[in-house]
């Protein structure tokens, strides 16, 4: 379904941040608001990866996926406890 | 934990315990369900500052506040973002939306790995002892991550990416989830970064053995620990009408049955209230009529085994008998109980499933009999861990180690009873449970204690050290065995064996890699510069220099071997394997070690050069193993064979196992 929203792991190319924006927070949050105006960024990430966690819909996480400085756009999965 | 520090050798006071000088400026993250920071296995008592490297916090939330935090308990965060996107905000009156640990999970592996000495402790008088952690003046971090829905990869790598930043030193996770290429799996993804910053990521392999290729976690950055039983023993014994009695296990501590009598016996397979799935004891599926005053037999399966005994329990029976099916073997798991009750392995259950069908007033009684130690053999591979070979990376042996992880008391919390149903409302200070994720916290203290001890040494070297001097006989002197056979267990399911601490403080050589060593691996895999990206997060290509010849040429302290009837892509004959393996000199200066081979009949295995001789701490020497297979493919498509690569110097064994598939 893809008007069914669901979180995605945002993986990002840093060197691509456009010197308009001061941090790579206000980068990610734009790239979001481009995408949904409902939608806000759920984290972001720093050490593990350069990028963000964000709740779309499949055709908004498809079309993020296309934009510059987009390396990867990976659907949330969930662990267990062992 | 109350008898493991002494089954791995750690009780006393030289050795790895006295050169880690208490691994006190070591901090241990646990990524988990957070922390039930009351409990005195936090306790700081006589702890030294917090070391000044950490920029960690605790963070506020339902009952949870900073004052929670001390000298042994320094960071307490909470990531439930990825979890509200999906199910809504956290319930605040049935969860709590902070550090504080509803399910007990948390709190038992963050107190396995570093939890501080605790007298007394015990799961209602089983496994009386001290209770203490593996690394018990380490410093505790908890990223509650783990949520009653679930673990989100979104949180997780929020998690990992807080205690990157914190300084942890070491990363304790007991979850998995799917086997996925290395860059779509969070854990790897944020193990990377902490391997590439100098922190040891320990993961639990999982508990779907014992099934062949059912591990989790198997990146090569990652330790991946499976678990195996210790020498302690709950025994009950099942005592039937005909006077035959057998052993099982128990944790039940209430009234017991009557003293002297036997109950009627029915098995659940004929107490069924029309459903096919009696057997199995699963909810609404007994006949209260048929079940209530007498001990039930149940199949172990599909349910948990807790869940089993409240269903017999809510059914009106009065006791139960849990036993395995072939899939456990003789695993005896102990549970408590909320109703008088053993479990018993497979044999056993199908002996008294036979009492009973031939029997027309079966009957039996169950008696209890406390804690054992100094059984035998042990440790014994447990039947839930989960087994080789990696389907991910073959050529990468997977598991690494096992550790203890069956019947392990360790720190509750304070809201969940020890069968962790809504139904038990008995509070304990320590439980007792059973997994991987049990197993994972012990390797996770032991590393903190070796990262105290050897501070240079890389994750790698850590990992590198653990493997070779893992030890691979039980306490008879006899292989290693695994309980869902009843035969010797292998690489496949033990790794490189069971851990040993104190020897791994001086393994004499390591095999050490660094972040270029992976990078090469990755390019083998042929994963494309972008995949390669979200994994390194930085721009490489993969030149011919830095392209291992296969994943299996990675440095890595093990060797897996997959011979093919076909050519690979370098056009050599599958049917030859060559492996390159760098080894760094970390014990005394000058030394000359000499391979010894141990080679499956199949397979001739060729070392070249057949000693290296050391001048100096830090020197590497390089060698080549050529596996070659003496005959083709056997017909068995799962087929595989062992053996071990081992370098003695007189002083240390620097052992390797090798696993080789066709």
């Amino acid at each position: 379904d893809g008007e069914a929203a669901q979180t995605y792991i945002v993986h990002m190319s840093k060197s691509f941040m456009p010197s308009s924006f001061e941090s790579p927070d206000r980068w990610y949050s734009s790239l979001v608001e481009s995408q949904s105006q409902s939608q806000s960024v759920l984290y972001n990430y720093a050490q593990v990866l350069h990028g963000f966690a964000v709740k779309l819909t499949l055709a908004q996480a498809k079309a993020l996926e296309k934009t510059e400085g987009v390396l990867a756009v990976h659907p949330e999965t969930v662990y267990e406890l062992h | 934990t109350t008898h493991t520090p002494e089954f791995l050798g750690l009780d006393g006071s030289n050795g790895l315990w006295s050169e880690s000088d208490g691994a006190d400026d070591v901090v241990v993250g646990v990524l988990d369900t957070g922390v039930w920071p009351e409990s005195r296995s936090f306790g700081d008592e006589g702890m030294k500052p917090v070391p000044s490297h950490w920029k960690g916090e605790c963070e506020s939330g339902t009952r949870f506040n900073a004052s929670h935090c001390n000298k042994k308990l320094i960071g307490a965060r909470f990531f439930c973002s990825g979890y509200e996107a999906a199910y809504g905000r956290v319930n605040e009156s049935k969860e709590f939306r902070s550090p504080r640990d509803q399910d007990g999970h948390g709190t038992h592996t963050a107190s396995t790995a570093a939890g501080s000495f605790v007298a007394d402790a015990s799961l209602q008088g089983y496994a009386r002892g001290t209770a203490r952690g593996m690394a018990p003046f380490a410093r505790v971090a908890v990223y509650k991550v783990c949520w009653q829905g679930g673990c989100f990869s979104s949180d997780i790598l929020a998690g990992m990416d807080h205690a990157v930043a914190d300084g942890v030193n070491v990363l304790s996770m007991s979850l998995g989830g799917g086997v996925v290429p290395y860059y779509r799996d969070g854990i790897a993804v944020g193990a990377f970064t902490a391997m590439r910053k100098g922190i040891f990521v320990s993961c639990s392999a999982g508990n779907a053995g014992p099934d062949p290729m059912s591990l989790a976690n198997v990146a090569p950055w990652i330790t991946t620990v499976g678990a195996g039983t210790l020498d302690r023993d709950f025994p009950a014994s099942i005592v039937l009408g005909n006077r035959v009695r057998y052993g099982g296990v128990s944790l039940y501590s209430g009234s017991g049955l009557p003293r002297g009598k036997l109950l009627p016996l029915i098995y659940a397979a004929d107490a069924s209230n029309g459903n096919k799935s009696s057997n199995l004891c699963l909810a609404n599926t007994l006949d209260e009529r048929l079940v209530k005053g007498k001990i039930v037999l149940c199949d172990r399966g599909i349910s948990a085994r807790v869940d089993k005994g409240n269903v017999v329990k809510s059914a009106g029976g009065a006791g139960m008998i849990l036993a395995n099916m072939a899939a456990n073997g003789e695993e005896l798991v102990a549970d408590s109980h909320l109703l008088p009750a053993a479990a018993v392995g497979r044999r056993v259950g199908d002996a008294i499933r036979r009492y009973v069908k031939a029997s027309r007033k079966a009957r039996a009684t169950i008696e209890f009999e406390g804690t054992v130690l100094g059984v035998k053999p042990s440790p014994v591979v447990a039947a839930f861990s989960s087994r080789g070979p990696s389907s991910m990376t073959p050529q990468i042996l997977k598991p690494d180690v096992i550790g203890p992880g069956v019947n392990i008391l360790a720190a509750w919390t304070g809201v969940a009873g020890p069968s962790e149903m809504k139904a038990d409302t008995r509070r304990v200070d320590f439980n007792i449970i059973s997994g991987t994720s049990m197993s994972c916290p012990h390797v996770s203290g032991v590393a903190a204690l070796l990262k105290g001890a050897q501070p240079g040494w890389s994750p790698a070297a850590i990992r590198s050290a653990l493997m070779t001097t893992a030890y691979t006989v039980d306490n008879t002197g006899a292989p290693l065995r695994d309980v869902a056979t009843g035969n010797d267990s292998t690489p496949f399911d033990h790794g490189a064996g069971h851990v040993d601490p104190q020897r791994a403080l001086t393994p004499g050589l390591v095999y050490d890699m660094g972040v270029q060593d992976y990078v090469g691996f990755l390019c083998a895999l042929s994963y494309t510069p972008q995949q390669i990206r979200l994994l390194v997060k930085s721009n490489l290509t993969c030149t011919k220099k830095a392209r291992l010849r296969s994943p299996g040429n990675l440095n890595y302290p093990s060797f897996s071997v997959v011979f093919s009837s076909h050519h690979d892509h370098f056009n050599r004959s599958a049917t030859v394997v060559k492996y390159t393996r760098t080894v760094t000199n970390v014990g005394q200066g000058a030394s000359k070690y000499r391979v010894a081979v141990s080679a499956p009949p199949t397979v001739k295995i060729t070392v070249k050069p057949t000693t290296l001789s050391f001048q100096s701490v830090n020197q590497k020497r390089s060698y080549t193993v050529t596996f070659i297979a003496k005959r083709a493919a056997p017909r068995l498509t799962a087929a595989a064979s062992f053996g071990s690569i081992t370098w003695t110097d007189g002083l240390h064994k620097v052992r390797s196992p090798v696993a080789i598939m066709w």
